[in-house]
């Protein structure tokens, strides 16, 4: 039985995995996998343990066997479709970013009310108009949902979401959403990553 | 003195509670926090306890008190400026993002080459041509480099932008980059949210 702290720091794991995998690196140590998530080197070697045997001392541990085995446990290794809301600058930035093809994730379709932009194509994605959306839904398999509409459209255009039958919503909108229980709320803030960046850079300038 | 350990988790409860400030949630329990990023509340009442009196006993803690310390003490209160290089789908979607404002973050710059795109305003922004790097870098005061370029060009625009004199570069672009040591780098992949995401869908359409 896998301790539900050693659970819980999976998707951690997972994210710095992902980063090293995505940027082509092979071999990560304990340590610096530790010291990326702000715990002890020791911690992680137990939590991996309980998983398989991934680590070579004096090495380190496989990047993409470890990633491969952590995606199964989390669930991750499943196709999912994505229905985009929002055909604005990030919403077709998304659309056409080969990083969620190499995941099995699949960005399906487009949604707008913008009539210039209903019927274009990006790359292979149509986008529709939202009034489509319960339809498309249903004929296209979506599961997630991702909102890259204006804050001031945000609620309502969640709700409309919900009602069309998604469970899984990923927003990227600066607002809070009012979603009922049952509804998997994902929110994004890129304003982290600068962040960090920021903080770095204090470090790095103050010593 | 602060333990090491502790300032190594400060990132992290940065950033969720940044995303409670961000959604507007004032309060949160610290079983909520310590939950959500996989220790015990036990660890991070004590690693809070080095910060001063926050919390209070069956109520939480104030989330934008503990959020302004906690920018405070990781030096995250400094305004900056920022440069993005590749003025398309996503760089014109981030330098519109009010968020960046509220942090105290100025989109300052836009560069690409596409001639079409030179001169053009993105809001407030001017997208200036890539060989005015230098020059608007001194002149504009920039001291980070967003890259939202193709990936096949990432690592030559890498090169100029350290040559301009940026320390501080966030890579977008889906390729590993190679830079001297004594540049800071942040990879940004937004995969990771959707996968979360697609990872509680698991869990629950599994149970
Ligand atoms: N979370 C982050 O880190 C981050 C970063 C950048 C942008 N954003 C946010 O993402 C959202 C989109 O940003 P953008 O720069 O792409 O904006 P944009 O203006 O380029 O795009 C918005 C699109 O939504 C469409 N739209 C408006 N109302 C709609 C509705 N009711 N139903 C469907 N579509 C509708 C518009 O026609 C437009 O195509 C904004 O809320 C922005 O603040 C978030
Ligand atoms: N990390 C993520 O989660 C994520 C998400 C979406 C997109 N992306 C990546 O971000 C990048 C941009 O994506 P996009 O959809 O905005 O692409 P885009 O094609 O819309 O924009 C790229 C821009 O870069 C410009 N450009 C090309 N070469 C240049 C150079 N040498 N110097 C300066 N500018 C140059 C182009 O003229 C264009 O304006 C891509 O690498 C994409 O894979 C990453």
């Amino acid at each position: 039985v896998i301790p539900q702290a050693t659970i819980s720091r999976l998707p951690l794991y997972f994210r710095v995995l992902n980063e090293y995998n995505h940027l082509g690196i092979s071999v990560i140590s304990s340590e610096e996998m530790a010291g990326n998530l702000g715990i002890t080197s020791s911690q992680l070697r137990k939590d991996l343990s309980y998983f398989g045997d991934f680590g070579i001392r004096g090495t380190g541990y496989d990047v993409s066997d470890l990633l491969k085995q952590i995606k199964e446990i989390l669930g991750m290794d499943k196709n999912r479709r994505i229905a985009i809301i929002g055909a604005g600058k990030l919403g077709t930035a998304l659309a056409g970013y080969p990083g969620f093809k190499m995941h099995g994730l699949e960005v399906t379709a487009l949604f707008d009310i913008d009539e210039a932009k209903i019927g274009q194509q990006e790359g292979k994605v149509e986008i529709f108009h939202l009034s489509e959306l319960s339809n498309k839904k249903r004929e296209l398999g979506m599961e997630i949902a991702v909102l890259t509409i204006p804050a001031s459209v945000a609620q309502q255009v969640t709700e409309l979401v919900i009602k069309a039958g998604f469970k899984a919503i990923w927003n990227f909108a600066p607002v809070r959403l009012e979603v009922p229980e049952h509804i998997i709320l994902q929110n994004e803030d890129l304003v982290v990553g600068i962040l960090t960046l920021s903080h770095h850079l204090s470090r790095k300038l103050g010593s």
